[in-house]
């Protein structure tokens, strides 16, 4: 059964200036 | 033609947390990602409200308009109508829930301007 990392789930929508 | 669908969305499909925790994709929760990304030394939670959904290129295709972050940076992505998004408090949400049933059997709310979703941004950019 192939496992899937959470973070493929969420769109990468873009940078932040901070942190 | 069609277009290959991811199959982490398909009902059952496991999904690992941060953290080694094992869940079926329907049964994530808003703190799920939360703390997921709390745990990544990568990966920072950011908050994308929909200012906008307009028609895309093709008739399955929807253009949404994100307000990411503090900064509310604007950004465009284009999608299968279909596409689930995860919104705080919510859960998953796509612009034809009915759709997304059918192809995927996740229950999914309508996809509205002014639901907040889950997005990542890298951390430390500067």
């Amino acid at each position: 059964v192939p496992v899937f990392p959470w973070h493929s789930l969420v769109p990468f929508l873009a940078p932040t200036q901070s942190d | 033609s069609p277009v290959a669908l991811p199959p982490f969305f398909m009902r059952g499909s496991i999904i690992q947390l941060a953290d080694g925790e094992l869940k079926r994709v329907e049964d994530l929760k808003t703190e799920d990602f939360i703390q997921s990304a709390e745990i990544s030394s990568e990966l920072k939670i950011d908050s994308s409200t929909v200012e906008r959904i307009d028609s895309g290129q093709s008739p399955n295709a929807v253009v949404i308009q994100f307000s990411v972050g503090e900064l509310k940076a604007q950004v465009c992505v284009e999608v299968l109508v279909e596409y689930p998004f995860f919104v705080f408090g919510q859960g998953w949400s796509s612009c034809c829930p009915d759709r997304t049933t059918q192809l995927f059997e996740l229950s999914c709310a309508k996809l509205c301007v002014g639901d907040v979703c889950v997005s990542l941004t890298l951390r430390g950019m500067r």
